[in-house]
């Protein structure tokens, strides 16, 4: 089963057109998969881009050297996952 | 304890074979109401159930829903799960679903993409597309959401087997779709189909692969506006609406497209709630409240589709 410790969901607030077309270019050339759960449609929506722990860094850096406003929306998407089953396996007992 | 829809929880997440035990205890419960079909078989041959929702008649016209085409959505598959019992148990209770099922048949295919939603369970809880195998790539699967005969292949879909949004070899490629597909067509009487989605809290119409307005535009919108209205009503939940061009994005091959360029005009996508926080990994304790919001826009928009005949 893969795991996904570490990995965050950030959600993206583009200003404008020009930070849109950048967010499309990180998603297509990223060096990690990354996955738009929810994607960059016009100013002020949010977008929300889930990425691998490996490429966190990375993807922040280039967030943040851009002035692309973010939070982070999940911390760890594992612990969620966690939480989930717990719940699922309480409910079947 | 016999087993029955009243024991079950609908406040929990489920594996699908506890969801297909689960359409068997509905159909024992409510033997002269709701019946299971099989319309088709999935990539990985599993099969696709269709509940239907009949109080006699022959061919009569009929609403189209479905849940869980992304396989990751799981809220929209538990929506599903507590709506379908909605719809039993309200028969003959509530007047406006009692209006509906006098007239009309409801089919509500709740795992509509099963090998995906096994998937998610066993191996990765992300997965949204199938699970088919196409021969040029390592990539696996297609989105079930852009394999549809409208506008296929257009902008808003992808090429790229490994793409989220990857459209296929070819439109109806995807026996999950193409079953869908033949059962409308041979159906021929189907008035609305409401595909059920997570998230970003919107109710959408055709189109997605233009923008042109489509013919119905108008009646379309002010329908959504009600639906939404009455929605935001119950929690507070605020939907956006309009065409998927409009409000998300260029989308080609869209369930929702096809079904209206074949004649099926109240065609509608739900996105649903999404708290800001949890994206579609929604805690389950929203399950209840997100299908309860939920029904008081789909009963609109099925109560405006019996009192509209065309």
């Amino acid at each position: 089963e893969q795991l996904f410790v570490g990995d965050q969901v950030l959600r993206i607030m583009p200003s404008d057109e020009e930070q849109i077309n950048l967010l499309r270019v990180l998603a297509e050339h990223a060096a990690v998969q990354v996955d738009f759960w929810r994607h960059p449609t016009s100013p002020g929506q949010p977008a929300d881009l889930w990425v691998p722990f490996p490429g966190l860094q990375a993807v922040k850096v280039f967030l943040e050297s851009n002035n692309i406003s973010y939070i982070i929306m999940i911390e760890d998407v594992q612990e969620l996952l966690d939480e989930e089953k717990k719940t699922m396996t309480k409910s079947r007992r | 304890i016999n087993r029955s829809t009243s024991t079950f929880d609908y406040a929990s997440y489920h594996t699908i074979d506890e969801i297909y035990d689960w359409m068997d205890m509905l159909v024992d419960d409510h033997p002269d109401l709701v019946s299971k079909l099989q319309i088709g078989q999935s990539y990985e041959n599993r099969p696709l159930y269709v509940l239907k929702f009949s109080t006699g008649g022959s061919n009569r016209p009929a609403i189209w829903l479905d849940t869980g085409i992304h396989s990751r959505e799981w809220i929209t598959q538990a929506t599903g799960i507590w709506t379908a019992n909605k719809i039993a148990k309200d028969y003959g209770q509530d007047p406006s679903i009692t209006a509906i099922l006098d007239s009309m048949d409801i089919f509500f295919e709740i795992i509509t993409n099963p090998d995906g939603f096994a998937f998610t369970q066993s191996s990765n809880r992300l997965w949204r597309k199938t699970r088919s195998i196409t021969a040029s790539s390592n990539c696996i699967g297609v989105d079930p959401n852009r394999n549809w005969d409208a506008g296929f292949g257009g902008s808003g879909s992808s090429s790229n087997p490994c793409s989220e949004t990857y459209h296929g070899p070819y439109a109806h490629s995807e026996r999950e779709v193409k079953s869908i597909v033949d059962f409308i067509l041979s159906h021929g009487n189907v008035k609305s189909v409401i595909s059920i989605h997570s998230y970003s809290q919107m109710l959408l119409f055709p189109y997605g692969y233009t923008t042109a307005p489509a013919p119905d535009h108008q009646e379309l919108n002010e329908l959504a506006k009600k639906a939404v209205s009455d929605l935001a009503a119950v929690y507070g939940t605020k939907y956006t609406y309009g065409s998927i061009a409009d409000t998300i994005y260029m989308a080609a091959g869209t369930t929702v497209d096809w079904a209206y360029d074949n004649g099926v005009k109240y065609s509608f996508t739900f996105e649903l709630r999404d708290t800001g926080r949890y994206g579609f990994l929604l805690p389950s304790s929203q399950i209840i409240p997100t299908a309860t919001e939920t029904w008081t826009a789909l009963l609109d928009i099925m109560v405006h589709v019996l009192e509209h005949p065309y």
